[in-house]
């Protein structure tokens, strides 16, 4: 089955959702 | 007390996790089959030693780490030096029980040292490819990854500290994710 490149990830999408939860980070 | 996520945050991550989840399993195949840089030489399944210098890099490996371990490398060769990032070309070749493995040795290193940048990246990515329902091994290794998180976020000084939100991220994931919920960061 063929994929869609748009639906492929970037090889560091991993670290890039990683560093972006850190960053929203807020504290009560 | 004010060093502990709001509720509203949490449960924003978890619903974020869970969505990266997906498209990890997307993904999966695609980048499982990209072929790898020569310079990375993923380790045996059982070399322990081996797993910790290529996540954490030689510097933190031998305990010799002088520079900014967020410093981005030269070449591709100084990955070994700081380590390989978890790319999804990476992680997506590991099957659930190297990946287990993998986790369980990190979580080792972590307990007996400080919490680092890498540590954190590797950690969340592994998390974010274990597959559930886990097994008895998985939920013993996690519990024991929040346990850690938590205390040392007890030692932290101050609410600025860089490795706060990284903690709290990991105990979150643990606890409401994978549903630790007597670990959880009560609101």
């Amino acid at each position: 089955e063929k994929s869609d490149d748009s639906d492929i990830w970037d090889d560091t999408a991993l670290i890039k959702a990683y560093d972006k939860a850190v960053t929203s980070f807020k504290t009560a | 007390v004010g060093f502990s996520p709001s509720l509203r945050w949490q449960q924003q991550q978890v619903s974020n996790f869970s969505d990266i989840r997906q498209s990890i399993a997307k993904n999966r195949k695609h980048w499982s089959s990209q072929t790898l840089d020569d310079n990375v030489l993923m380790p045996k399944l059982a070399d322990e030693e081996g797993w910790k210098r290529f996540c954490l890099g030689e510097k933190l490996y031998l305990g010799t780490s002088s520079c900014d371990p967020d410093e981005e490398p030269e070449s591709a060769l100084d990955y070994c030096k700081v380590g390989f990032p978890p790319f999804l070309s990476i992680v997506s070749r590991l099957n659930q029980t190297t990946l287990l493995m993998v986790l369980e040795i990190l979580i080792s290193w972590f307990e007996e040292r400080e919490f680092v940048p890498q540590l954190g990246r590797w950690l969340y990515a592994l998390l974010a490819c274990l597959e559930k329902p886990l097994l008895p091994e998985a939920h013993s290794s996690i519990r024991q990854l929040a346990r850690r998180c938590a205390q040392f976020r007890s030692t932290l000084e101050s609410r600025e500290d860089e490795k706060l939100p990284a903690l709290n991220l990991l105990i979150c994931l643990v606890a409401r994710y994978f549903e630790q919920s007597d670990l959880a960061d009560q609101p």
